[in-house]
Formats: structure tokens, C-alpha cells, sequence
């Protein structure tokens, strides 16, 4: 009777073999072709990276510099074409950021140092490179990681910033908090007709999408937790200069309805485990000037109180915050010109820039703490879909 | 015995920039 014996797989040493003419074939279909929403979707994070990583663990393994040379520049120079050619596609940005890294860890992890061995499995130990150190080939790598960092952000701006007024201030959820509107004052409404008009859950609808674009591609967390920062740096950023800039938005129940907002946006921190990634310190200078609206602006100790919780907002934001300040309903006051003197006098020992906007155009420095992976490159299988029939493992 | 005790050799890299210039590709946008 026949027995089905399992076959045992060849052992594989981690590496795939590639002819020097298939190096543009290998960069075209791997880099250049790839779509992101196409068969990338179901690969596991990072696949490009270790492909890329074991070819040129095999040119490595052959002692072959000139072979190593070409390939890190090919790669190198087809991710630069990829992001200038589809520059403003999130996805395409967050993949090949993704990847970008992890072929970065990559080089560390097995790169022979030691500081980047500590958690390698003995079979990773194995597969380290054996003939090159790539140090200043990571450098550059870095370099290009920043860019693509850049790229991200920009991207991700674009997409975000008309949706910030309109979201944060302008839609109100909070229903008959506002009563009626100041009079005098035009009802401002925003380029979008009305059905296109943003709300804080567009705002909140882009953040879950941005976020689990990046996880499925496999961002490192610390890497996802500094885009997360600018982007709530750039909602703040975008939500006070507006405010500071429209007398319709400095009334009590503005403050009222901002301070809501960013309790929502805190909860989506919380909900994404994010809270310890600096998001929420970069909306302290909004949530000031929120609070600003809201407390009692006539006594010297409403003066002494207001100069100690705003300690984020620059002299020129509270002044200019109590200045638009306008009653909406009978209870409220306008502020009082005496009471802004005595602010001005308070804060005059402060040291601090002039400047009344935030730069919304600031953007955090970036780094990449080193990320080790516990995949064995031996086990790692190659989709037909990469057409990348011509790779040999070995 | 350590496997990778033999030192490497260290491959210079060009800049960023540099590598750009060296671009083995076609630009199939330029005319």
C-alpha cells in the first residue's frame, strides 16, 4: 500500500539568486510595476524589503561588489522614480516608506553588528552578510527614508487640511449650544457645497484610514506614532489660526464646541493606543485658547489665571483671543479693554516670538528606531503574482 | 567560532544626489 511520506523542503540558506541582466527585470516588476492595492494586499508586510534583502544577500554571498553596487543603486533610484511618479498617493507614499525601512532594518539586523544582533535568532546570526559592510549604503538609505517621510506628510496634508475648518470649527455638533449666532456677524461657509461640507467624523474617518493604510503596510508603531503627532500637529496648527483670524469663532460656545472636538480626537488616540506619542501636546495651544473663551475674563484674578493656564498660547494669541472675544448670549461680555491691558502687563517679561500663526508647514524631525524582525528569511516564499520567476532561492 | 569574525569590506556609497545621476533607467517622461 502506498504511504504518503511528506516530502522534507530543501533547506534553503535565505538568499535568491539572480542573473545580472534580470537586475532592471527584478527592480521593474518589484519596485517600478507594483501596485500597492493589487497583489501587494495580500502579501505579508515588508515582502519587497526581504526580496530585495535576500538578492542582494546573494551578491554579497558571491563577493561580488560591483553586483551589490547596482543593485542597491537600481533599488534606490526605482523607489525615487516611484514616489515622483505617484508622489501624491498616500498608499503608494506609506508602501514604499514601509519598505524603505524594513529594508533598512534589514541591513542592520544582519549586518554583523553587534548592537543590531541582540535579538536575531541563531539562524538569523546565520544569514548575516558576509563579505560587505554596507554602512554608508544605510546612510543613504536613511537619507531616502527621510524623503519618503517628507512625501508623507505632504501627502497626507493635502488630503487632511480641507477638511480642518470646517471639521473642527465651523460644523457644529453640539446641538443649540451656540443659540443665536452674533449679530452682525456672516455665517462663513466653506468653498464646499453643503452635502461636501466636512465634519469632525470625515476628520476622524481620515485618521482611521490614514492609520490602517500604514499598519497594513507594515510601518514600524514609532514610525505610525510620528506621523500621528504631525497630524494632530496640523489640525491644531490649522483649527487656532483660523480661529485666531475669525470673530465668528471666539464666542463661549465655540470654545464649548472645539473643546468637545479635541475630546473626540483624544479618544481616537486612546482607541489606537497613541496616547503616549506626543499627538495630544501639539493641540495644547488649541485647547488653551478653547478654555480662553470659556473662562471668566473681568477680575485681576480671572487675569492671573487665565496668564498661568495659557502658557502654551504666545502673548499676541491671548490678546488677539480676547479681542475677537464676542458675546453671544445676554450672560456674556465683551472683554474689557482695561482687562486686556492688564494681561499684556503680566505677560510682558515673557520671552517669545511675535509671530500670532503657527507655521503650519512645520514638520517634526523624523527618525527611525531600528525595528529587528523575527521572520527566518528561509521560509520566506515568493508569489507567482510578483512574476518573479527568474529568482532562484538558494 | 563565530561565524562573520572575518571583517567586512566597506563599500562607499555616493550621495543620494550622486546615485540619481547614475540612474541606469530610460526617464520615459523625458522627450
Amino acid at each position: 500500500r502506498p504511504v504518503n511520506i511528506p516530502r522534507r523542503e530543501k533547506d534553503f540558506q535565505g538568499m535568491l539568486e539572480y542573473k545580472k541582466e534580470d537586475e532592471l527585470k527584478l527592480v521593474k516588476n518589484l519596485i517600478l510595476e507594483l501596485k500597492p492595492r493589487g497583489v501587494a494586499v495580500s502579501m505579508i508586510p515588508g515582502l519587497p524589503a526581504y526580496i530585495l534583502f535576500m538578492c542582494l544577500r546573494h551578491a554579497d554571498y558571491l563577493n561580488d561588489d560591483q553586483k551589490v553596487r547596482a543593485l542597491l543603486t537600481s533599488v534606490i533610484n526605482s523607489i525615487k522614480k516611484i514616489l515622483k511618479k505617484r508622489g501624491d498617493d498616500f498608499e503608494t507614499v506609506s508602501f514604499w516608506l514601509a519598505n524603505t525601512c524594513r529594508f533598512l532594518h534589514c541591513l542592520k539586523q544582519y549586518s554583523g553588528d553587534e548592537q543590531f544582533m541582540k535579538f536575531n535568532s541563531s539562524k538569523q546570526n546565520e544569514h548575516c552578510l558576509s563579505n560587505f559592510d554596507l554602512t554608508e549604503y544605510r546612510q543613504v538609505l536613511s537619507d531616502l527614508a527621510i524623503q519618503i517621510y517628507q512625501q508623507l506628510i505632504k501627502c497626507m496634508e493635502n488630503i487632511l487640511q480641507p477638511m480642518i475648518v470646517s471639521g473642527m470649527l465651523e460644523h457644529e455638533t453640539i446641538q443649540g449650544v451656540s443659540g443665536v449666532k452674533p449679530t452682525g456677524l456672516r455665517k462663513r461657509t466653506s468653498s464646499v457645497a453643503d452635502e461636501g461640507t466636512f465634519t469632525l467624523d470625515s476628520i476622524i474617518r481620515q485618521l482611521n484610514s490614514f492609520h490602517s493604510i500604514m499598519c497594513n503596510h507594515g510601518n514600524d508603531p514609532e514610525l505610525i506614532k510620528q506621523v500621528v503627532k504631525q497630524q494632530f500637529y496640523i489640525i491644531g496648527a490649522v483649527t487656532l489660526n483660523n480661529l485666531l483670524l475669525r470673530k465668528d469663532m471666539c464666542s463661549w460656545s465655540k470654545g464649548m464646541q472645539i473643546r468637545y472636538n479635541v475630546s473626540q480626537l483624544e479618544e481616537w488616540l486612546r482607541e489606537k493606543n497613541l496616547m503616549v506619542c506626543g499627538a495630544k501636546e501639539t493641540l495644547e495651544p488649541l485647547i488653551q485658547a478653547a478654555q480662553l473663551l470659556q473662562v471668566k475674563k473681568k477680575t485681576d484674578e480671572d487675569a492671573e489665571a487665565i496668564c498661568s493656564m495659557c502658557n502654551s498660547m504666545s502673548t499676541a494669541q491671548i490678546v488677539k483671543v480676547l479681542n475677537l472675544y464676542t458675546p453671544v448670549n445676554a450672560f456674556e461680555e465683551r472683554v474689557s479693554v482695561t482687562f486686556i491691558r492688564t494681561i499684556q502687563n503680566r505677560l510682558r517679561d515673557r520671552k517669545e516670538s511675535p509671530q500670532l500663526l503657527l507655521d503650519t508647514k512645520v514638520i517634526y524631525p523624523v527618525t527611525f528606531p531600528f525595528n529587528p524582525s523575527s521572520l527566518a528569511l528561509d521560509t520566506i516564499q515568493i508569489p507567482n503574482s510578483l512574476n518573479l520567476a527568474f529568482l532562484t532561492r538558494v | 567560532l563565530r561565524p562573520f569574525s572575518r571583517p567586512r569590506v566597506l563599500l562607499k556609497a555616493p550621495t543620494l544626489a550622486e546615485m540619481e545621476e547614475m540612474n541606469l533607467f530610460e526617464d520615459e517622461e523625458s522627450p
